[in-house]
């Protein structure tokens, strides 16, 4: 799955 | 991981450490912005919901938690802990008021998400908390502005805080390039990019006083 810009960011 | 958002990550702990050797050694939070800390506190815990729901990395969620408890104690020092207690000046720190911070990005937020069809509320706090640390920082520019002369570390500070957020659109860039399961949040690159033209008018004054060697003073 893609993943959105600064979901898994912090 | 890429460089940029680990330079970035590592910008944000140092601008953390440095704050609290401000606070240390100086034994005062004068200049520092109380208002500031709670909206960055807001911005956390209601991001960091996702330590619940989804694991990335144990870095990850290390420096989420380490976010999150450090922002707590300087927030619980000035707030409840002599010397701080005594020393902070809550009317130089009286621009922008919580809730009228809190309320619009709430706002914000909750169409942003109807219009985008994420309707959980994890999706809704995280969309906020976008929204909401772009504008956190702002007090803490007013504090400076107020006192005009800024204290060496208070200065070492922001600009860490900048750099972190600077470091991050670069990270953007890179990403969308270089990673095939990318999607884009424009939402995301919007507040990224209001919230760092915040800190560019505070950079050049501190990078003309860094060259020339001189005490960092801001106009009125």
């Amino acid at each position: 799955a893609k993943v959105a810009a600064a979901k898994d960011e912090l | 991981m890429n460089i940029f958002r680990f330079a970035g990550d590592m910008s944000h702990v140092v601008s953390i450490l440095v704050l609290l050797l401000r606070l240390r050694s100086s034994k005062s939070a004068v200049g520092i912005s109380l208002k500031t800390q709670e909206l960055f506190l807001i911005v956390f815990v209601t991001r960091y919901l996702d330590l619940f729901t989804t694991f990335y990395s144990l870095y990850n969620s290390f420096m989420k938690v380490a976010y999150i408890a450090s922002t707590t104690y300087i927030i619980w020092m000035i707030r409840f802990q002599e010397p701080y207690k005594s020393k902070y000046d809550a009317s130089q720190d009286s621009f922008l008021h919580i809730k009228f911070a809190v309320a619009p990005c709430a706002g914000l937020a909750l169409f942003a998400c109807l219009v985008k069809g994420e309707l959980s509320p994890i999706d809704i706090l995280w969309t906020f908390s976008i929204f909401l640390e772009a504008l956190a920082i702002v007090p803490q520019l007013f504090v400076l502005q107020r006192y005009r002369e800024v204290e060496n570390l208070t200065g070492h500070y922001v600009f860490f805080l900048g750099a972190y957020r600077g470091l991050y659109i670069l990270n953007w860039v890179y990403r969308s390039y270089y990673e095939q399961f990318y999607r884009h949040n424009w939402l995301v690159y919007v507040s990224g990019a209001v919230q760092t033209a915040l800190y560019v008018d505070f950079f050049y004054y501190y990078v003309v006083s860094k060259y020339y060697g001189g005490k960092l003073t801001l106009p009125t």
